[in-house]
């Protein structure tokens, strides 16, 4: 499964 | 007023082939330090990040801090009316809502100037973390590139696995499987045929193929590519902009279902 590259990190 | 030239438009070029594939627009955030662009790819699957220090360019001016949006299938159309040998500059006013991009042949006798729209794109910023890395790959950028071309026919995924022997990229599917091992090289002649890895601890990471030939693309601007691994965090693969700056991609792991 392909993982979101926004899950690892945070949002400013 | 934001004003920043280089000797060189090919390189402006490079920089556009490098992210065009994966973004359709970017922000590029000027200041003082020169310029910074961050941006995910539709699908959120990938990041890129591009800094191009103040001090690369042969001239740099920006009086207030500027972001400016733009279509990078736009920025293309325009770069594709330079010669590489062409000296570029890029222009903006502050509050602008263009940017007028300027190229110049070397004996100053063709001069020609484009004013592309801006946008305004609502964009995120990620705080990417300081990460220890188990694992930091240097490799010719030709043979990484050669590499992921080769594997994405027989998946759409390859795996890299990087222990202090070696760094191993496999792929597997219904032809078959594919191997290919890169050991550290001993001593070589040229710095840039080096394969160098720094191992912590050894790492096996899934990525998908298509991501990884689309960080290619930024093959012409350096002769080594940097690989940077650890268990369950974003592989970065960076390029090194001589003289003037990096482009580093962010890939996120595949993960078993």
């Amino acid at each position: 499964m392909q993982r979101g590259i926004d899950t690892f990190f945070k949002r400013l | 007023m934001f004003e920043a030239r280089l000797g060189q438009a090919t390189i402006l070029k490079k920089i556009l082939d490098a992210i065009k594939d994966l973004l359709n627009e970017a922000t590029f955030d000027c200041s003082d330090s020169g310029i910074q662009l961050q941006a995910m790819d539709n699908s959120h699957v990938s990041l890129v990040s591009l800094t191009l220090r103040s001090d690369g360019f042969d001239k740099f001016r920006c009086d207030r801090n500027l972001s400016m949006g733009m279509n990078l299938g736009s920025m293309a159309k325009i770069l594709k009316c330079a010669n590489n040998e062409d000296n570029v500059t890029m222009k903006a006013q502050d509050n602008a809502d263009t940017v007028t991009i300027m190229f110049e042949s070397a004996n100053q006798e063709k001069v020609s100037d484009y004013e592309m729209k801006l946008m305004n794109l609502d964009q995120e910023h990620l705080g990417i973390p300081e990460t220890d890395f188990s694992c930091v790959v240097r490799m010719p950028a030709m043979e990484f590139a050669r590499i992921c071309r080769d594997l994405a026919q027989f998946s759409e995924s390859v795996v890299i696995c990087c222990t202090k022997e070696g760094v191993k990229f496999s792929a597997s599917g219904d032809v078959g499987t594919a191997n290919i091992k890169l050991a550290q090289t001993g001593s070589v002649d040229k710095e840039e045929e080096a394969v160098i890895i720094e191992m912590q601890e050894p790492v096996t990471l899934t990525f998908a193929c298509r991501y990884l030939n689309a960080f290619t693309k930024a093959t012409p601007l350096s002769t080594q590519v940097q690989l940077s691994m650890c268990a369950d965090v974003p592989l970065v693969v960076e390029y090194a902009i001589k003289d003037l700056g990096h482009i580093r991609y962010y890939l996120a792991p595949k993960i078993e279902d």
